[in-house]
């Protein structure tokens, strides 16, 4: 464990307990799209399944069963308690867009051929991609919400640290892991835009609104 | 190859 990594897991688990917040307080799911959510429920169920057959370590076991919970209990509120609020109008992303490639890379490029290592690197590239149906979304209404793009600034965040954990783990370490590596570096480039934005205009106090 | 080490990361 590194700092970068601490502090990457942190940013993780405070976008969740934000978007979890909003959802809860606001009894509300404007702006969050349920895809994107969706797709995280995916990314943690299909890279947490060595939860049963490999102990890391007490922090790792309990972040994967918190992430997993969460993730799910994010669907839930969205697709089930809070569904009048959904906005399956801007929500519109094709994810099977996403789900298939993932999978098929997967299968072509992976570091070994078994089930369990075939879903881990499965759940690497689809979490690569899986913010685009909310960034889809914020493109569409043009705006979203102040603690929507604390949401997603966290998000962000968490896997741009991983990048410097794996620059760390590299040097100090002589480790690292290219498949991890090249899916983080193309998910940090999807928030860039987002990033800028919400540098020069959240951190204002403005309105997150995207140009028409 | 080498034998794939754990995933100890999130």
């Amino acid at each position: 464990m590194n700092i970068f990594r601490l502090l990457g897991d942190l940013s993780h688990l405070l976008a969740i307990i934000i978007l979890l917040l909003k959802i809860w307080k606001t009894r509300s799911c404007a702006g969050i799209s349920g895809k994107s959510q969706i797709l995280f429920a995916i990314v943690y169920t299909t890279r947490y399944l060595d939860l049963l057959t490999t102990y890391i370590s007490a922090y790792n076991t309990v972040m994967k069963l918190v992430f997993i919970v969460a993730s799910y209990a994010t669907v839930y509120l969205m697709y089930v308690k809070f569904k009048a609020t959904y906005d399956h109008n801007h929500d519109t992303f094709r994810i099977e867009f996403l789900l298939v490639p993932a999978l098929i890379l997967a299968l072509l490029i992976n570091h070994e051929f078994t089930v369990l290592e075939v879903l881990w690197t499965f759940s690497i590239y689809l979490e690569s991609v899986a913010i685009l149906p909310q960034l889809f979304l914020v493109s569409k209404t043009g705006e979203a919400e102040s603690i929507t793009s604390h949401y997603l600034f966290a998000l962000g965040s968490y896997r741009a640290l991983y990048l410097l954990n794996w620059v760390y783990r590299y040097f100090v370490e002589d480790h690292y892991e290219l498949i991890a590596i090249v899916a983080g570096v193309v998910q940090t480039i999807l928030y860039c835009d987002f990033f800028y934005l919400y540098i020069t205009k959240v951190l204002k106090g403005k309105k997150l609104q995207l140009p028409a | 190859a080498a034998p794939v080490e754990d995933h100890d990361e999130l």
